[in-house]
C-alpha cells in the first residue's frame, strides 16, 4: 500500500527526505 | 466428430505454446526497444493489459477472507512470529506485544503503537503520514509527474477532474488551475510512501488541514511495490485508491491511501460511508487504463448548514490499510 501526498506549498519549501530512506509517523517531510 | 477432436488435440498441445513464444518475442522486442530508446524499461501497453487482467481482486478478497479468519491460540506464536521475522515487524513497539492477543491475522496486521512510540516534529510544517520507504518526492507542476525515478504517472488522471468549472475554465495547466494562491508564490509538490508488509498499517495527519471533498476510485489491485512502481506506468492511476482533497495554510492538499492485492481495503475512521475493495463482478480487463469511475463525497457539509465534518490537526489518527 501507498500513500501519495499532492500540495501546494511556497516556493521556498524544501524537502529533508532523501528517495529510497525509511522514515516514520511524525518525522519532518520538508520545511519553509 | 474426428476433426473436432483432432482439433482441440491440436489446439491444446500446441496453443500454451505459442502464447510462451508469442510472449518471449514480445518480452524481447520490448526490452531491445526500451534499450535502443535508452528509456527505463517499463511495461507496454500489451504487459499492462495483461497484468490488468489478471483476477486479482479475487485473489485480494480471498486472502482478506482468510486473513480475518480466527486464528487458534495455539498457532499465534508460530504464525505471528514467522510474519515478524520475515518482514521485520518491531512487536516491541506494539501496544500488545504479546502474539496472543490478536485473534486474527487482520487484526495483527492492524495493530496500534504504544503511546510515545512516535514523535510528531513539532517545527516542521508536513510530516509523515506514515511509517514506510520515501518511494519519490518533488515537484509536481507539471501534468506527468514521476512515481520513480523515471516512470510518471498523469496528475490528472490520479485526482481526477478539477473540482470547480471555473478552475477547469482557465486557460492555463490542470496543475497550475489546482493551486489555490493565484500570486505566483506557491509550488505544487508530491511525496510517495511506500509501506511494506511489516510497516504499522495505520496512517496520520501529516500536517493541520481540512478535506472538503472525498473521490473513491475504483480500479485494480496490482501491486505497488517499489519494483512495480519502477515497471508500471500510470500504476498509480491503475489501482483502486482513496482520495481527500482540501486545503492547508499554503493552499490546496491531498491525500491518497492507495490500495495493492494484498491490502486491497482502505478505512478512514472519519468516513464510515466509504467502502473499498468490492466486488465488481467479472469486468475483467473492461477498464482501458486510467479511465476508472469515481465516487465523489462532499465532506464540506456546511453547505447543509452543518459544521464541516472533519478537521485533521498534525499527527492526528487518519486510518488504516486492511488485509484483502
Amino acid at each position: 500500500s501507498t500513500i501519495v501526498l499532492l500540495f501546494e506549498a511556497p516556493k521556498n519549501f524544501q524537502f529533508d527526505i532523501v528517495a529510497g530512506q525509511t522514515i516514520k509517523v511524525g518525522e519532518s517531510l520538508g520545511h519553509i | 466428430r474426428n476433426a473436432i477432436s483432432r482439433w482441440t488435440g491440436f489446439l491444446l498441445r500446441w496453443a500454451p505454446m505459442g502464447l510462451c513464444v508469442f510472449g518471449a518475442i514480445e518480452w524481447q522486442l520490448h526490452k531491445f526497444r526500451s534499450i535502443r530508446d535508452g528509456a527505463p524499461r517499463t511495461a507496454s501497453e500489451f504487459q499492462s493489459r495483461v497484468y490488468c487482467s489478471l483476477p486479482l481482486r479475487i485473489m485480494s478478497r480471498c486472502w482478506g477472507w482468510l486473513a480475518a479468519c480466527y486464528m487458534p491460540n495455539p498457532l499465534r506464536p508460530y504464525v505471528y512470529g514467522w510474519y515478524s521475522s520475515m518482514f521485520k515487524v518491531n512487536i516491541e513497539e506494539a501496544l500488545y506485544s504479546d502474539f496472543n492477543h490478536y485473534s486474527s491475522m487482520a487484526e495483527f496486521f492492524t495493530r496500534p503503537l504504544k503511546e510515545g512510540v512516535r514523535v510528531i516534529n513539532g517545527k516542521s510544517p508536513l510530516v509523515s503520514p506514515a511509517d514506510g520507504k520515501v518511494l519519490h518526492f518533488g515537484s509536481a507542476s507539471d501534468s506527468l509527474i514521476e512515481q520513480v525515478k523515471g516512470v510518471s504517472y498523469s496528475i490528472e488522471d490520479f485526482l481526477g477532474p478539477l473540482q470547480t468549472v471555473e478552475q477547469s475554465r482557465e486557460a492555463m495547466s490542470y496543475a497550475q488551475a489546482l493551486k489555490q494562491k493565484r500570486d505566483g508564490s506557491t509550488e505544487l509538490y508530491q511525496c510517495v510512501i511506500y509501506l511494506a508488509p511489516g510497516d504499522y498499517h495505520r496512517f496520520h495527519s501529516p500536517t493541520a488541514w481540512e478535506p472538503t471533498v472525498r473521490r473513491h476510485f475504483s480500479g485494480e489491485l496490482l501491486s505497488v511495490s517499489p519494483k512495480v512502481a519502477g515497471w508500471l506506468p500510470g500504476l498509480f492511476c491503475l489501482n483502486e485508491r482513496v482520495l481527500y482533497m482540501g486545503h492547508w495554510n499554503h493552499g490546496f492538499f491531498s491525500y491518497t491511501a492507495v490500495g495493492a492485492t494484498n491490502v486491497g481495503s482502505v478505512e478512514i475512521y472519519m468516513d464510515s460511508e466509504l467502502k473499498t475493495n468490492r466486488w465488481n463482478g467479472f469486468k475483467v480487463g473492461a477498464h482501458p487504463p486510467s479511465t476508472y469511475e469515481y465516487d465523489e463525497l462532499l465532506l464540506n457539509a456546511k453547505q447543509h448548514g452543518k459544521q464541516s465534518l472533519q478537521k485533521f490537526e498534525k499527527g492526528d489518527l487518519v486510518g488504516q490499510f486492511n488485509m484483502g
